[in-house]
């Protein structure tokens, strides 16, 4: 249930 | 040269079983104030960020910068040749194409040495922003492995909550739901069984439980984890190596549909 998120969504390359 | 010399072999032991099943082909990333992993497993879903102090070991010589591209899954089969007290080396090269491991027992006396072939690994590194998280839970980490497990029971989903009412876990699935709710315990003498809740305001996040099982391998590392929440962030997962370093897992929230 629901959808899931990567982190690329919150935490950028650095 | 990168030489590190850990009289507990048995933390490192740990530390990989704690990841393998998460994250498969790592860089160990050595420098002269640690070591340290930062790796997303496959679906870039969850990220481990580990890393232990060059304190942590005996001795620990690292004169340049080196990333040690490992298999974990073949690192573990060769810690499973090493005893409960013996003595970890690691040896590499600055040209590093190869790692020693070796174990020394020194009641028996035994060395076992193996050498690892080193593997070139692309990963970018994440950055992870700084956040001051609006909760932070502080709970027995047998306690928080049990909750995921017989969670898991009742769902692939886990609703976690942070209210003033304490932290709440539910999962629902065809057979029904289930909730576990826990208070702020402070009472208790054995300092390891304390719940300890900061909240700034309430937090609720959805997670897959099939990843909160896989950052359950890490509960023999520390008697306690640390849970931090901020609305529509990922949860950060850590778990402490006595003051040597951490085992920390971010995991990326579910939307509600």
């Amino acid at each position: 249930s629901g959808l899931q998120a990567t982190l690329h969504k919150y935490f950028g390359y650095s | 040269m990168f030489e590190a010399r850990l009289a507990n072999g048995n933390i490192f032991k740990m530390i990989v079983e704690s990841i393998r099943e998460l994250v498969v082909d790592v860089n160990i990333d050595c420098s002269t104030e640690e070591l340290s992993i930062q790796c997303m497993d496959s679906a870039h879903v969850a990220l481990v960020s580990m890393s232990l102090s060059q304190s942590a070991f005996d001795h620990f010589r690292c004169d340049r910068s080196l990333s040690l591209g490992l298999n974990l899954p073949n690192v573990s089969k060769i810690f499973k040749m090493m005893g409960r007290d013996d003595t970890m080396v690691l040896k590499a090269e600055d040209s590093a194409d190869k790692l020693m491991l070796m174990f020394e027992n020194d009641k028996s006396g035994t060395i076992a040495d193996f050498e690892l072939k080193l593997m070139a690994i692309e990963a970018e590194q994440l950055g992870v922003p700084d956040t001051a998280y609006k909760c932070s839970i502080s709970m027995p980490s047998s306690e928080f492995q049990r909750i995921v497990r017989d969670l898991q029971v009742m769902g692939d989903t886990c609703k976690i909550s942070c209210t003033k009412e304490g932290l709440k876990f539910s999962a629902t699935g065809q057979i029904g739901t289930g909730n576990i709710l826990m208070r702020q315990n402070v009472a208790s003498e054995k300092e390891e069984d304390h719940v300890t809740i900061d909240m700034e305001e309430p937090v609720e996040l959805n997670f897959a439980l099939r990843y909160l099982n896989f950052f359950t391998k890490a509960t023999p590392l520390s008697p306690t984890v640390i849970l931090k929440m901020s609305p529509g962030l990922p949860i950060v997962i850590e778990y402490p190596i006595e003051q040597l370093g951490h085992v920390k897992y971010y995991l990326a929230p579910k939307m509600e549909e």
